[in-house]
């Protein structure tokens, strides 16, 4: 999805994505 | 997150013979964090049980400018902390699972 940017460093993938909203909630 | 303002969970497990996870990682709480960082983003990586350490992940993570170097070892901590509770986890699991 548009919101999801896949970066890669050193040979590893990171996938950055929103954080959900429940998870937020949570804190 | 207590006391690292930080959130690791497990995003995706493999089978137990498989020492490779997904984890995911956010800020909880902003307030710890003495550096630059990204608010309200997961990071999700893969962590290899047998061949990664959480300092190598988190030296990447400052490398890619998700958290400013004065960080990094708090990002290390959280993820050892959650690798640790993994293990511990798997090691109670019958063999075999």
């Amino acid at each position: 999805s548009s919101l999801t940017q896949v970066v890669h460093s050193a040979g590893r993938r990171f996938i950055v994505s929103p954080v959900p909203e429940s998870r937020l909630r949570e804190s | 997150a207590e006391d690292t303002g930080l959130r690791v969970e497990l995003a995706e497990e493999g089978d137990c013979s498989n020492s490779s996870l997904a984890l995911r990682l956010w800020v909880e709480d902003p307030k710890k964090l003495k550096g630059k960082h990204k608010d309200n983003e997961a990071i999700e990586f893969s962590f290899n049980l047998e061949t990664d350490t959480p300092e190598e992940v988190a030296y990447e993570m400052v490398k890619s400018g998700f958290f400013h170097e004065s960080d990094s070892k708090a990002v290390a901590k959280s993820i050892r902390d959650r690798v640790n509770l993994i293990k511990k986890a798997r090691d109670k699991k019958p063999a075999g699972c």
